[in-house]
């Protein structure tokens, strides 16, 4: 497995956490369920993940890991749909990641590649300061994790 | 101590970094 692809899902679950949100939040498995990554969009734009998007979002999806691609792929269609609709971006030539594998192997790579998009939609939302700055408050060595992800993001969209 | 030196620097990347993402205007143009 390559170190920096699970150093990037390391840190940005740490990041992650920073939203304390009602669902666990602590491992890949538990995020695989997509309850905590939904729970944290509706806190980064609520107006646009919604509450009754949320309420779509089942919570009890245990190991069940068509449930959990079910709820991942709500997830990931919202995000690329707020990346185009509400920040006008392209992200076209970012690789999005394979639910499938993520659902059912729990793979950290492609639940990294998911979590830089919520990253994207955090810090360019209009309340991205609120966000940067609780960034800054992280150990140096996530923060640069968290920059180099942000810039791998910034280098593949299109306005 | 260039480690002590090396961190500052660093810490001095990821501040101006994270201050220009601050400077950026949000979301859509227009």
């Amino acid at each position: 497995m390559d170190e920096d692809k699970t150093a990037l899902t390391d840190s940005l679950i740490i990041w992650l956490q920073t939203f304390n949100t009602p669902a666990p939040c602590r491992t890949v498995g538990e995020l695989t369920t997509g309850a905590a990554i939904s729970q944290a969009l509706h806190q980064i734009d609520p107006t646009w993940f919604t509450d009754g998007w949320l309420a779509r979002i089942k919570t009890d999806v245990e190991d069940n890991w068509r449930l959990k691609m079910n709820n991942l792929k709500k997830i990931l269609q919202m995000v690329v749909d707020y990346y185009n609709e509400v920040l006008a971006q392209e992200i076209s030539g970012f690789p999005l990641p394979d639910l499938a594998r993520a659902a059912e192997h729990s793979d950290p790579v492609e639940l990294g590649r998911l979590l830089q998009l919520i990253l994207g939609c955090a810090v360019k939302c209009e309340r991205k300061q609120e966000y940067i700055q609780i960034i800054m408050t992280l150990e140096e060595s996530v923060q640069h994790v968290v920059m180099t992800a942000i810039q791998e993001l910034m280098s593949k969209e299109t306005m | 101590d260039p480690n002590m030196k090396a961190g500052a620097a660093n810490e001095g990347v990821l501040a101006n970094f994270f201050n220009s993402l601050l400077s950026k205007k949000t979301g859509a143009p227009g």
